[in-house]
């Protein structure tokens, strides 16, 4: 898009009109883009091939100092899924319980939606899909409560996994963020440790809104990771700069679509290879 | 707000008496950052600073005492003015049923909206139907039928193998069957470049008489909410939009850029989860929630 042409002042428009495209926020796009200037000047760069290739290194240099990985070395290891209503959380959770079967592991999930019309019935589905047992309250049921029976339900037959779905939440209501720290007690008080992986998902398509959810539910709830859904869509998640440099939490995976096997681990290059295509 | 950072940019130029047309570009310049902040679209917020340039240049602005403020007057009568323009609420067939076709991106808030929607036509005096034409997405079905139990609500669920066009076809006879002059087509989330699920929703259409196309929308959506727009209008002519999730805090640009992209009305905005959470589309709070 960017290509075959003269490194004038044309060209760095166009390249913070791609990042803003991408929901980067224009604060962002503007350090990458005056940087990017500098960097033509002091390095002599004639092209605009040679200035967006290294670019692309630079920021490919930044997403791959952060270690990505999952950490699921308890026993069991709990993982709570938080994040804004319709985010993909429950759909992630199946995948992951699917992903993790396939690495040998062995998982329980907890129906901890207890309150959205057929959340439980969704979950139930999934559990099923991926062949994981699933530990299930009635709708109205103590969250906190599914958590509980969940971890016991696990340590009882030695699982490894304990998978936590949560209800939607939008993190301007402090009454439903405060019950997050609830469910972190649960876990605390079940295994002796919070939850070793606290997963933000959070939707491709959302803008600016995403940096204050993550900024909102990291304070309700110390986030271990990012799950960027949605990225087989058009929008490109550019708000992951701003939310991994103001929090220091990393993407962890991403969701590719709506079939069982469409999660990824984050995958910086190709991350990178989308949103200059 | 967009307010302070223009008091704080002309108070530097105050010094010097009147207001050059330099300074307006500097004041104009935070206008552009305040709309890319709220998540307008790149090229809709270009075209809007564009748009009000020639009177922030006039002298109502550079002989004003206050002339940060006259700009923010400026962008604010636009903005309702841009947003507001054609205002109205569902519109009824004059051959009954009416019937609603509701789309959008995944998660956006379809299957709640339809429930929402159908409480409204019913305060309205109308008798409405729900069609739980969303036959992907694990347990959608359950979510709409609880819906319509908790709420007295009619709902015509998939029977055997059916596919939604057939299903939305089985829902408006049904609702004839039954005296319901309203029904509310909820379908499953899909992408806008997704071509076989965009070909349903032109399927559906030719089963049906569609009175009211409307796209639900995220107030949360970011940049791309003019290419979804203009993707699905492409697809099956929008009438209009419903923007959800208006109780956060997203300054909602996406409602803008949408309004630019389709000519199309925002009719309804969703404000909780619960049936009863959905409001009349009002451009002046909507602009001042843009504003910041
Ligand atoms: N295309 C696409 N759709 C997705 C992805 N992840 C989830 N979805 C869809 O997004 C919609 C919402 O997913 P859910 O898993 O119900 O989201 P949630 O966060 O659990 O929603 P609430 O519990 O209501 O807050 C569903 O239609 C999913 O199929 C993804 O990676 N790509
Ligand atoms: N806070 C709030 N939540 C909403 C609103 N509208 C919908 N939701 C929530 O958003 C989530 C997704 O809503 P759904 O109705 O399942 O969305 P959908 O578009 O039907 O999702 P798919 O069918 O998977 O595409 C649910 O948790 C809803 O309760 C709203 O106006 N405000
Ligand atoms: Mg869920
Ligand atoms: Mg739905």
């Amino acid at each position: 898009v960017m290509l075959r042409r003269d490194l004038d002042d044309e060209f760095y428009d166009d390249l913070l009109e791609v990042l803003v495209g991408a929901d980067t926020g224009m604060g962002v796009a503007e350090t990458f883009v005056s940087a990017l200037r500098l960097r033509v000047k002091t390095e002599r760069i004639s092209t605009a091939e040679q200035a967006l290739a290294g670019l692309k290194a630079e920021m490919l240099e930044a997403l791959n100092s952060r270690d990505r990985r999952l950490s699921l070395d308890q026993s069991p290891s709990v993982v709570v899924v938080v994040g804004v209503n319709g985010s993909g959380k429950t759909t992630t959770l199946g995948k992951l319980a699917h992903r993790l079967k396939e690495e040998g592991r062995s998982v329980v999930i907890a129906a901890a939606d207890t309150f959205r019309a057929a959340a439980i019935d969704q979950m139930k589905v999934w559990a099923e899909r991926s062949g994981t047992l699933v530990v299930t309250h009635q709708l109205g049921a103590d969250a906190g409560a599914v958590v509980f029976d969940a971890i016991a339900s696990a340590q009882a037959r030695g699982a490894e996994v304990v998978l936590v779905d949560t209800a939607g939440r939008l993190h301007t209501k402090s009454n439903l963020m405060v019950e997050l720290a609830k469910v972190r007690r649960v876990v605390e008080r079940a295994t002796g440790a919070p939850p070793q992986e606290t997963l933000l998902v959070i939707e491709a398509p959302t803008g600016m809104n995403a940096i204050a959810q993550a900024h909102a539910f990291h304070e309700a709830m110390p986030l271990t990771g990012i799950v960027l859904t949605k990225l087989d869509g058009t929008s490109r998640g550019g708000t992951i700069w701003a939310i991994e440099s103001e929090l220091n939490v990393p993407v962890k995976l991403v969701g590719l679509g709506e079939g069982i096997d469409d999660l990824n681990v984050f995958d910086p290059a190709a991350y990178l290879d989308a949103l200059f295509a | 707000s967009l307010s302070e950072r223009l008091t704080n940019i002309f108070d530097r130029f105050s010094g010097r008496g009147k207001l050059s047309r330099e300074d307006v570009e500097a004041g104009l310049r935070e206008v552009r950052m305040a709309l890319l902040e709220a998540d307008v679209n790149f090229k809709v917020a270009k075209a809007f600073v564009e748009s009000i340039r020639e009177r922030a240049v006039g002298s109502e602005v550079l002989e004003s005492l206050s002339p940060g403020q006259q700009i923010v007057k400026i962008v604010n009568e636009e903005l309702v003015r841009l947003l507001g323009g054609e205002q109205r609420r569902l519109r009824y067939s004059p051959q009954p049923p009416t019937v609603v076709l509701l789309l959008g991106l995944q998660g956006c808030g379809k299957t709640t909206t339809a429930a929402k929607l159908a409480l409204a036509v019913r305060r309205d005096g109308h008798r409405p139907m729900l069609v739980a034409a969303d036959t992907y997405r694990p347990a959608a079905v359950q979510q709409l039928a609880k819906l319509g139990k908790d709420n007295q609500l009619p709902v015509t669920l998939p029977q055997g193998g059916m596919l939604p066009p057939e299903l939305c076809a089985v829902g408006v006879a049904e609702a004839k069957r039954l005296n319901c002059d309203v029904v509310i087509l909820d379908t499953a989330g899909r992408l806008q470049i997704d071509e076989k699920m965009l070909d349903e929703l032109k399927e559906i259409r030719k089963r049906v008489d569609v009175g009211e196309t409307l796209m639900v929308v995220d107030a949360m959506t970011g940049q791309e909410a003019v290419n979804v727009a203009t993707a699905f209008d492409a697809a099956v002519s929008i009438d209009g939009v419903i923007l959800t999730k208006l109780d956060g805090d997203a300054r909602g640009g996406a409602a803008l850029s949408m309004r630019q992209a389709l000519g199309k009305p925002i009719i309804y905005c969703g404000v909780g989860e619960k049936p009863a959470d959905l409001e009349p589309f009002a451009p002046d709070r909507m602009a001042s929630r843009i504003l910041g």
